[in-house]
């Protein structure tokens, strides 16, 4: 630990904002709605020792133990999402119809250390 | 830049065929967005997902069926001008919606034909005039590939119904089930005539085309088809 700059409650693994404009990625011409929405992404350290509230595996417990006594040659866990949303979209299909379809997994709500 | 425009669209690609489109779609006449979807997405969008118990992540509560992709085929067909049209008949048309666009993987759960009218198709006078609606199936092929209106068609719905009515419905179901199962869709014959009398009260010719103006308003036929993707919802997976 004494090799890494400390880590504070502000660089841990959690969700961060992200608003994912349909505009921005050229595609406002065939989705009708939503415009936009808060998509979130993972961000952060999952330092050793493994906290309850980083939603971590017994696998990344004990990889964070390795990781500390081998630093060189095992990665900490990664911070990814565990638990996501789905949204509906409203858009133009290739054949110009109207489709309001269901889609899983959309957005982030909760990141773990896995 | 060139690389990066490539990855860029090799991305775009793989995402919109993991959202079930085969290319970027480009609406060249795109139609209104009907009212149904949009209140079904806006009441989606009120009720936040993590709230939502995962059974129900894949049924369409309005219509209480399985389903996580729900379209709105507009019609295809076109009127049919018969050279001698039959007494008291209005209007008959070819309605024709294309289902190719579904995916294998999706099961058809529901399929709901809207007919529509024009709100000013009414017009008030003493007399309430009843008009028969009568929905029929084409089955049988004549040359060169056209369906015949006047052969080999089966009577799925016969209905009468006054002007007042703005819109009217009819549970296709089965039928579109059948469209896809043996791949033929020879799309149905839609006639609306004067009805609620008999042969002696029928209007003559000037009379009848007073009376069908008040449907020549007929506006727009729809269908809503709802589909359920197992592969793309998540009780289903977690089922696997």
């Amino acid at each position: 630990s004494a090799q890494h700059p400390p880590v504070t409650p502000s660089n841990l693994c959690k969700p961060r904002r992200l608003y994912i404009s349909f505009s921005d990625v050229g595609w406002e011409n065939w989705i009708i709605a939503p415009q936009g929405y808060m998509a979130n992404y993972c961000l952060g350290e999952c330092p050793f020792p493994l906290t309850a509230e980083l939603n971590s595996t017994n696998h990344a417990i004990l990889q964070t133990m390795v990781h500390s006594l081998d630093p060189e040659g095992t990665p900490q866990p990664c911070c990814v999402p565990v638990r996501l949303s789905p949204i509906s979209i409203l858009y133009y299909d290739n054949n110009d119809n109207v489709v309001l379809r269901h889609y899983e997994d959309m957005v982030v709500d909760e990141c773990g250390c896995r | 830049s060139a690389v990066l425009g490539m990855e860029l669209s090799l991305q775009e690609s793989l995402l919109l065929k993991s959202l079930g489109l085969s290319a970027k779609p480009s609406p060249k006449s795109p139609i209104p967005v009907p009212s149904v979807l949009w209140r079904i997405f806006q009441k989606r969008k009120m009720l936040p997902a993590p709230n939502k118990d995962p059974a129900d992540a894949c049924r369409v509560e309005e219509f209480n069926v399985p389903g996580n992709i729900i379209r709105v085929f507009a019609d295809q067909g076109h009127f049919i001008h018969s050279t001698q049209p039959p007494r008291l008949l209005c209007l008959q048309k070819r309605l024709y919606f294309n289902l190719s666009v579904l995916e294998e993987d999706e099961s058809l759960t529901m399929a709901q034909l809207e007919v529509k009218f024009s709100h000013n198709s009414y017009h008030a006078s003493s007399q309430r005039q009843v008009f028969e609606l009568r929905l029929y199936r084409s089955s049988q092929m004549v040359l060169r590939g056209v369906p015949s209106p006047e052969r080999g068609r089966k009577l799925l719905v016969g209905q009468s119904f006054a002007q007042l009515h703005q819109s009217l419905l009819f549970n296709l179901t089965g039928v579109a089930k059948e469209w896809r199962t043996h791949g033929r869709n020879l799309g149905l014959i839609l006639e609306i005539s004067v009805g609620g009398g008999d042969a002696a009260s029928a209007p003559t010719s000037e009379g009848l085309r007073n009376v069908c103006a008040n449907v020549d308003a007929f506006l727009a036929a729809s269908l809503l088809v709802v589909t359920l993707n197992p592969q793309q919802c998540g009780a289903a997976r977690s089922r696997r």
